[in-house]
């Protein structure tokens, strides 16, 4: 009789507002709730154990939706651009990617192709020589397209496996510069045998602007996964979520730190167990 | 928009003499809606329609609005009370130099802020210093030297040095150099890393500065009230400046702080350039959480 009780008119709120609190956003959140009630109920789950691990089972299965990241283009080299907007850890994600990768025997190089902002080249020279590895550079003020086009022959030249482009932080809402990435795109996928690559940065404290920034930068970019970041802090990164329900882009990888390794591959089962 | 959701909901009202609680409820509903798409904190968005509703249920519907113009008016004015009515001047000290610290979340824009801020700082007359107190970040500093350079304002930095000790030397240097106020540049930071968080009562309690600004990205989402309400707990700030106000985000996270800490938002970055930076304008905002 206890038992029965857990299921309370107060329990759907609160479980609904757990995932609104995720920032999963309202539809998300819905859909999710609306999941675990036809579960629960054709379940007939009643204690309060059973009912966490409902939901935790609906989050794994909504992430699980959006499917794996592609596989590569077999062709070498591969070209990363690692894009999204100011200031949510895309300079370090392509360090820590790049860590990762030439763990794993790759050989890689990367792409200073911020040439825009104070000390953008300078950051990312830094992290290769923390990763050691060859790092392609120009002028600050210089042409990014100009980088990535010089990065992909030195690329060549040096049978490097992976290229990875750190590109300069930009709002989705200024069309000038997604033209830019847009421009960059193009000049990696006419230089390569195989076709660029895309992940997309995502600060795990972001609220539903994500869903636009995904959208967007889907346009001019073929997104194949999310890098999640900061989510060593207290957010929790559900946009990813709204967005992968609108757009079904996967999550690849989370960044949980400032230092070189500290990003690990995205685990939908962790992750719905650290929701509730 | 807020409006035209709220037309729908209303649709039926007809020539009835007051919104009945039943009208109120659906239009609630909607509002609740709205804020959340806007990142306002669930619980602020609680807190909000419930007084709203109280200001809601009774009106009486007049010929010269409709009711979800009414309704519209009462939640943007509850709105623009919550975001404004607070000092929204910095604060300095009588004898210089004045201290303005800049604190908040790894990438929300503070460098760029303080390059803002000498900016902004001279051109009303003063004379400032840029401190580089991120020992941390690869390229911090030379990110503060390159902006300090653009704009011609001497930054402060000592090789080897805690942060701590960088600020107290960067006080010694600017008094020595007539600077009349000083801008630190501190490394992003969790508000749930205690030793980062102490670093920056070590730091204040050092250098007191005259005012502590926590700065914070547009785009936050729900955790907007756990990151001000423990950086006020932990450190304390007078201010907040919101930044990157030149994307799309509704900005929903202005509300939730404001409400939760009583913290005015002093300014509004809106760009990349040194010159990007404004008074906060609470009814601009207001509308835009509002859709
Ligand atoms: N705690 C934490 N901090 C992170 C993480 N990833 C990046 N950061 C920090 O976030 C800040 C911004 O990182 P950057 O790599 O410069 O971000 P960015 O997207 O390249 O920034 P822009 O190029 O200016 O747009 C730095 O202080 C990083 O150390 C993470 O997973 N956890
Ligand atoms: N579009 C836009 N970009 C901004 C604004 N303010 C800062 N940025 C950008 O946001 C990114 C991060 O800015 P920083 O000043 O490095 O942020 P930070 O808080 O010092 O970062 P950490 O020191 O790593 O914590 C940079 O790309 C800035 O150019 C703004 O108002 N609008
Ligand atoms: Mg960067
Ligand atoms: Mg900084």
């Amino acid at each position: 009789a206890a038992a029965r009780k857990a299921i309370t008119p107060e329990f759907w709120t609160e479980a609904e507002d757990a995932l609104i609190a995720a920032d999963a956003g309202v539809a998300c959140s819905a859909r999710i709730v609306e999941n675990a009630k036809k579960r629960i109920i054709s379940e007939g789950i009643r204690d309060i154990e059973g009912l966490k691990d409902a939901f935790r089972r609906e989050v794994v299965a909504m992430l699980e939706s959006f499917g794996e990241p592609p596989e590569p283009p077999p062709e070498r080299p591969r070209v990363i651009f690692i894009a999204g907007v100011n200031g949510v850890g895309k300079t370090t994600t392509a360090a820590k990617i790049g860590f990762l990768l030439k763990e794993k025997g790759n050989k890689i190089l990367f792409a200073a192709a911020d040439t825009f902002r104070a000390a953008g080249i300078e950051q990312m020279e830094m992290w290769a020589s923390r990763v050691v590895a060859p790092v392609v550079s120009h002028q600050a003020g210089g042409d990014p397209a100009a980088v990535v086009y010089d990065s992909i022959e030195s690329a060549k030249a040096k049978s490097i496996d992976t290229v990875l482009v750190d590109t300069a932080g930009r709002l989705h809402t200024k069309k000038n510069l997604m033209e830019e990435l847009g421009k960059m795109w193009r000049v990696a996928d006419r230089q390569l045998p195989g076709r660029p690559e895309a992940i997309l940065v995502i600060d795990a404290t972001t609220g539903q602007n994500g869903v636009s920034q995904a959208r967007i930068f889907g346009e001019v970019l073929d997104v194949s996964s999310i890098a999640l970041t900061k989510m060593d802090g207290s957010a929790k990164g559900g946009v990813v979520m709204a967005i992968g329900m609108e757009l079904g882009i996967p999550v690849a990888y989370i960044g949980v730190g400032e230092g070189i390794s500290d990003l690990k591959p995205f685990d939908p089962e962790q992750y719905a167990t650290a929701l509730f | 928009s807020l409006s035209d959701r709220l037309q729908g909901v209303f649709a039926k009202l007809r020539g009835q003499g007051k919104l009945t609680e039943k009208d109120v409820d659906a239009a609630m509903r909607e509002i609740r809606m709205v804020l959340l798409e806007a990142d306002v904190n669930y619980k602020v968005v609680k807190q909000f329609v419930e007084h709203v509703k109280e200001r809601a249920v009774g009106e009486g519907v007049t010929k010269s609005v409709t009711p979800a113009q009414q309704v519209v008016k009462i939640v943007y004015d509850e709105m623009v009370d919550i975001l404004g009515g607070t000092q929204q001047a910095l604060k300095f000290a009588s004898h210089p130099p004045s201290v303005i610290m800049l604190v908040g979340l790894q990438g929300s824009g503070k460098t760029t802020a303080a390059a803002k801020l000498a900016v902004m700082l001279r051109r009303q007359g003063r004379d400032p210093m840029l401190v580089a107190a991120d020992i941390y970040r690869p390229a911090a500093v030379e990110q503060l030297q390159t902006l300090g350079g653009q704009i011609d304002v001497p930054v402060a930095y000592y090789r080897h040095k805690s942060a701590v000790a960088i600020v107290e030397e960067a006080l010694r240097e600017a008094t020595r150099t007539g600077r009349d106020v000083v801008i630190l540049d501190t490394a992003g930071r969790l508000h749930i890393d205690e030793d980062m968080m102490q670093e920056l009562v070590d730091i204040k309690s050092s250098v007191p500065p005259g005012e502590s600004l926590l700065v914070v990205d547009a785009m936050t989402g729900q955790d907007a009230v756990n990151v001000a309400l423990a950086f006020l707990d932990k450190v304390d700030f007078d201010g907040i400046i919101l930044t990157k106000m030149d994307g799309d985000a509704r900005g929903g996270a202005a509300l939730s702080m404001k409400s939760v800490t009583g913290k005015p938002i002093k300014l509004a970055s809106v760009g990349e350039k040194v010159n990007d930076l404004e008074v906060f304008h609470p009814d601009r905002v207001a509308s835009r959480i509002l859709g």
